[in-house]
């Protein structure tokens, strides 16, 4: 429910992005370059893993930049990006500390900026 | 929304998926062993000496070996008499043994590296080895106590390695390869009525079999907020442990021996974790093992809402009813002891509690935590795995000296010939 496997990766894989930057002293955009770089260029099944990860964070490394630069919690991006979100009936579920104004507060703040990318990215629900 | 159907996790998630029947992906023969490492293949069962021929495999007993290797333990050939090695250094008389298990993840050995999750361990060249985790379903079963058979120096899998399988090899070289681990993450007593049809042993034609049925959680455990009302009743274990024995009496050679393995007390693993920071909250502190755990449960993604919660009347209820499953467990193993015309069944209790027990006596109080798997808070890690092959092993020594087969006289001469015996 409210997105499971899929929320709690998500969740993990920013929180992670974040702190690398952090500790590494690296930019977010640089960190996001190295995520694929690391990469075998095939899999024995033939999978691009290297390709298919530059094809993700080229859709995705814009809108992640953004919300990064506006020190959202990785719970607020991964909600934002719709890996996560909270079903009817259902409570909350969150990893971080909780941001000001609440998850759905800081969503609505960030409205415009999603908007704004996710319309480019013609996700229908945008 | 579907994750999956986005650019660039599309192929990901087909590629995990890929791997969900747990059968070899490459098999040309269909014998149920195959020569490439990954996916369901070498690091999960010996490796095919032939994958094009069916009657060539790990654990077939051989005609003389004279020619080729049939059971791949890489024996084979005549010596200066022109007697077939296999003859003289496996002679017939001696028992060997190959060994299986059906178990769960802790029996294939889940492990997530740290270095994924925590940013000052994190490192680019980690990621490096990503296909290879992906493709063993995030399993190490090559590093695991029952058929691990290799020491990976990458940093994202230390410890050490010791196994069933090595010492079984280590008291009989001919047993090479002989390994298969059907361990399912995930897997119940419900689960391994399928899982245990991946076995792959001809009762005529192959050595008899040391098989581990150890499925130490996932009859407790689940991801569902009214946990207790979906875990396994005895009744229920009864039923399906005594299918399980049944289809391996009639799959699996005569003079094999089953080793039932109790479920584990999860509750050591909230008292020993509930004050440590979780790797993906120790640079900036703010996040709790009990916090991982209750998020993961909110996400109704938990291995095990049972054991993994800040509710203790909830962790006491669960012990209840392993303990239950345990008796029941117990009951089996003493009623049917030697009532399988192809197998004797024995029960012993989860060798993890007495290693994690040892441990804290030795290392003090609070420090079980070093034997815990640190990104999932659940697991045991490689060096509880490793000391739970070496707790079984003298187990199996003192009190079932006859479940490891015989000790081959010939040994130093196996490895004069035939040195690593064509590896893993």
């Amino acid at each position: 429910i409210n997105g499971g496997y899929y929320c709690f990766g998500c969740t993990m894989a920013v929180g992670v992005l974040q702190q690398i930057a952090e500790v590494h002293n690296a930019s977010i955009s640089e960190s996001l370059e190295s995520v694929c770089k690391y990469l075998p260029e095939l899999s024995s099944r033939g999978t691009h893993m290297r390709r298919e990860c530059q094809t993700l964070i080229r859709l995705l490394g814009p809108v992640l930049i953004e919300l990064f630069y506006t020190h959202e919690t990785p719970d607020v991006i991964c909600h934002a990006l719709r890996f996560c979100y909270t079903e009817t009936g259902e409570r909350e579920c969150r990893l971080f500390p909780l941001p000001k104004g609440g998850i759905p507060g800081r969503l609505e703040k960030l409205r415009p900026i999603l908007r704004k990318h996710l319309v480019k990215l013609n996700i229908p629900e945008f | 929304l579907e994750p999956c159907s986005w650019p660039g996790l599309k192929r990901i998630c087909e590629l995990a998926d890929s791997v969900l029947d747990h059968n070899p992906a490459v098999d040309l023969d269909g014998d149920g062993f195959s020569s490439v490492e990954a996916l369901r293949g070498s690091a999960w069962r010996g490796r095919d000496c032939s994958d094009v021929q069916k009657n060539i495999r790990p654990g077939v007993i051989p005609d003389s070996d004279k020619d080729l290797d049939a059971n791949c333990n890489g024996i084979y050939g005549v010596d200066a008499n022109g007697v077939p090695y296999e003859e003289t250094l496996c002679p017939k008389n001696l028992t060997s043994r190959g060994i299986v298990v059906i178990g769960d993840s802790a029996m294939a050995h889940f492990h997530i590296p740290e270095q994924w999750v925590d940013a000052e361990l994190f490192t680019w060249e980690s990621f490096s080895h990503l296909p290879y985790v992906l493709e063993n379903e995030f399993d190490w079963p090559m590093m695991s106590s029952t058929t691990g058979f290799v020491n990976i120096t990458w940093p994202i899998s230390p410890g050490p390695v010791h196994s069933i399988y090595l010492q079984m090899k280590e008291r009989n070289r001919c047993v090479h390869r002989d390994y298969q681990n059907l361990a399912v993450n995930g897997a119940d007593s419900f689960d391994t009525q399928y899982n245990q049809k991946r076995l792959s042993r001809d009762p005529v034609n192959d050595y008899p079999l040391l098989v581990l049925f150890a499925l130490v959680g996932n009859d407790v455990c689940n991801s569902y907020p009214d946990t207790l009302s979906h875990m396994t009743t005895p009744e229920e274990m009864r039923n399906n442990v005594l299918k399980s024995l049944e289809y391996l009496n009639s799959t699996i050679p005569a003079d094999s021996k089953v080793l039932l393995v109790g479920l584990a007390d999860g509750r050591v693993l909230y008292d020993s974790m509930y004050q440590r920071f979780h790797p993906i909250g120790r640079h900036n502190q703010d996040i709790t093992y009990p916090q991982f755990y209750d998020y993961f449960g909110c996400l109704q993604a938990t291995p095990c809402q049972g054991w993994m919660t800040s509710n203790a009347t909830l962790r006491d209820l669960t012990f209840e009813r392993a303990d239950k499953l345990n008796q029941v467990l117990f009951d089996v193993a003493k009623t049917y002891k030697n009532k399988f015309t192809n197998l004797e069944v024995n029960f012993l209790e989860c060798p993890l509690m007495t290693v994690l027990e040892d441990w804290e006596r030795v290392h003090g109080p609070g420090s079980i935590h070093q034997l815990v798997e640190a990104v999932d808070g659940f697991h045991p890690n490689q060096k509880a795995q490793s000391l739970i092959a070496q707790y079984s092993w003298k187990y199996l020594g003192k009190y079932l000296p006859h479940y490891l087969g015989d000790l081959n006289p010939h040994n130093h001469q196996i490895r004069d010939i035939f040195g690593d015996q064509g590896g893993h």
